[in-house]
């Protein structure tokens, strides 16, 4: 019996089995292709060759999927409210930006309509503003020391600028007022001309 | 501290700590970790000059010191849990590689999962005190990831009982293999083996292709790096060429399959057994996608809140160049994705050590699907978070581009588990193989298990899309 798939864009579970039927349509798909190719193909080889662009899209989706589920199921192990409140956020936005960007998978396949789509732009856009004020916290919480991440733009104080003229100039061309070159080459040529 | 960094902080809604303990597990591991990045930070054996500002050969030896530094101070700490280890390695080398990376993360394991206890009591002391230096040797000039078509040689001699190595042609010779130019004495050789006549198909070998006193290349053994590469610069991945290298039969690792003094041979239960160092590192990889993701991420947002541009509305000052939606839609939904990743490195981790202790126990029922799905993820992951990167570097304006950024190490240190273990297109036709496996099976009426059980509602007719 046919299961209507009725997709809350705004509720996970519904997305993560969109994304499943997706991925069970490409795979399907794809096996198909190949079954219709080895039927005019010289050889298996060939014939899977020939379906090679399917099977990678059927890959990739059934790769989507897992992260998309593994991702759902991790927010049930967060137990305190506000951290579960941003993960969920997080994870909403995973799922329809994958979806966004893929929009032709869940079409064809029936899985989301056109307006649907447009809703999907549209909740994405929310969640974006809605995800700004907790940025800097989400990459704090990766808890990476600046001697970690060997970035003066990404220092934990934010003082980048000063940090990075000091940088600059530990640049060994700044080891000497007139680089070698300029006697080298550059006089002569001057001389010259 | 910035002001405006600060000021993004103050306005968080959840505490960070909270959400840090969830990554890394819980409160006690975390405390761990900080405790055990504070011994490489506090350390002043490991303050050095900026890499950036060095030359190849310098970044080298500054990573050969690095390395042996590191192995002294673990001893000294302690250190010898499988993660923890990770934890001081990163800490130590930061954004970049380390010679002796495959040491640990190759040469070892597959002499801790392919070797017989008689072969572990020989090599492991020998190689847990570094008198061996060991690295993982599979790729060859002219083969990557379809193994198959490897043509080193190894020909088993029963008048000596030894097996005698060969590169027969020029695309044989190994290429790539980090630590294989410089530093290793040893490798782990993936050959033809050729036993009565017969080619019995790929199998490791342990080669001695340096004298451990000396460290002289061996006779037969020619062996050099490659030369500059798109980063890597503190690696010598090596080549290696083998004339007529003879090893003694012991020297083949018999866990799984065996050749007897007298030349006889015994298959392995599965011939994927002998890809399991790969599927190791390959799991491991999710991870190390998100590892880098986040670190790009951290980089590219904080700077957006730090770095002013343009003007929203005329008069006003400049905003955050986070403020603006095309940044935002730039970065966050890479670090959705950093975080999803993280989860499903965690589920790899996990999931690899379960199946891999089934493998011990003799049940080999799951191993395909680890190795389809090792395959899947890595190349899923590592090609969003190598484009991801680049687009934090792109989000970070003109300074992206400077190496003070920290995002070229990134992304030239992370790019290149796009192609190695396992090229990311063949690595997707692997899943792909899997995938169309299962759905024949679940179209027939058997239940398929593990993440492609879908594929048993499908064939039930249970997944029936319908329009909305």
């Amino acid at each position: 019996s046919a299961r209507p798939t009725v997709v809350d864009i705004n509720d996970l579970s519904c997305l993560v089995e969109a994304y499943k039927q997706r991925a069970s349509r490409l795979v399907e798909l794809a096996a198909r292709s190949l079954q219709g190719e080895i039927q005019h193909s010289k050889s298996k080889e060939e014939a899977w060759n020939n379906t090679s662009i399917d099977l990678v899209r059927a890959s990739d989706a059934h790769c989507h999927y897992v992260v998309v589920k593994l991702f759902s199921a991790k927010l049930s192990e967060v137990g305190d409210t506000a951290v579960h409140s941003v993960l969920s956020s997080l994870a909403l936005l995973y799922a329809l930006h994958g979806i966004s960007q893929h929009s032709g998978d869940f079409l064809q396949a029936g899985l989301l309509s056109g307006p649907q789509i447009y809703q999907v732009s549209q909740r994405l856009k929310e969640l974006l503003s809605q995800l700004r004020p907790n940025a800097v916290a989400l990459v704090d919480a990766f808890d990476y020391r600046d001697e970690m991440l060997n970035s003066v733009l990404g220092r934990y104080d934010g003082n980048v600028y000063e940090n990075m003229f000091e940088w600059a100039r530990q640049s060994p061309l700044n080891r000497t007022q007139v680089h070698n070159s300029f006697h080298k080459y550059l006089k002569p040529l001057q001389s010259k001309l | 501290m910035n002001p405006d960094i600060c000021k993004e902080r103050d306005s968080a809604t959840f505490q960070t700590e909270v959400l840090t303990h969830i990554l890394d597990g819980g409160a006690d591991k975390t405390a761990r970790r900080r405790e055990i990045e504070l011994l490489v930070i506090n350390d002043p054996d490991f303050q050095h000059e900026d890499l950036n500002f060095l030359s190849r050969s310098d970044r080298y030896d500054a990573a050969v010191k690095k390395s042996a530094m590191m192995i002294m101070k673990m001893r000294q700490h302690g250190i010898s849990d499988p993660e923890e280890i990770m934890c001081y390695k990163s800490v130590a080398k930061g954004n970049t590689t380390e010679p002796l990376g495959l040491h640990y993360v190759m040469f070892l394991p597959t002499l801790l999962n392919q070797a017989t206890p008689e072969q572990q009591e020989k090599w492991l002391p020998l190689s847990l005190s570094f008198q061996v230096l060991g690295t993982y040797a599979q790729t060859e000039m002219g083969h990557g990831t379809h193994i198959r078509g490897l043509e080193t040689t190894a020909t088993y001699d029963p008048s000596t009982q030894e097996f005698v190595l060969n590169s027969p042609t020029v695309t044989s010779i190994k290429w790539w293999p980090g630590g294989l130019g410089k530093t290793s004495n040893h490798a782990i050789v993936l050959a033809q083996l050729y036993t009565q006549g017969q080619c019995r198909g790929l199998h490791p070998f342990i080669v001695p292709i340096r004298a451990m006193g000396t460290h002289e290349p061996l006779p037969g053994v020619v062996v050099g790096d490659i030369g500059p590469k798109f980063g890597f610069d503190e690696v010598d991945n090596g080549f290696l060429k083998l004339e007529n290298v003879r090893i003694p039969r012991m020297n083949m690792l018999m866990k799984y399959s065996k050749v007897a003094p007298d030349g006889s041979y015994v298959k392995p239960p599965s011939d994927k057994l002998t890809y399991g160092t790969m599927v190791f590192i390959r799991s491991m990889i999710v991870s190390e996608s998100a590892r880098a993701l986040s670190k790009a991420c951290t980089i590219a947002i904080r700077y957006s809140v730090v770095r002013h541009q343009s003007e929203l509305r005329q008069g006003e000052p400049e905003p955050q160049i986070l403020d603006y939606q095309t940044q935002q839609y730039k970065l966050l939904p890479l670090l959705a994705t950093a975080y999803a990743f993280h989860c499903v490195g965690q589920y790899m981790t996990q999931t690899y050590h379960r199946i891999t202790g089934d493998i011990s126990q003799g049940d080999f029922s799951q191993l395909p699907e680890l190795h389809a799905l090792s395959a899947g993820l890595k190349a899923f992951t590592t090609w969003i978070a190598t484009a991801g990167i680049e687009v934090c570097r792109m989000a970070c304006g003109g300074h992206g581009y400077s190496c003070c950024s920290g995002l070229p190490d990134i992304y030239v240190t992370f790019t290149p588990t796009c192609t190695y273990e396992g090229e990311n297109t063949v690595m997707m036709l692997q899943t792909a193989r899997y995938l169309v496996k299962c759905y024949t099976q679940a179209s027939e009426g058997l239940q398929v298990g593990g993440t492609v059980s879908y594929l048993n509602e499908m064939s039930q007719g249970r997944l029936q899309p319908q329009p909305v």
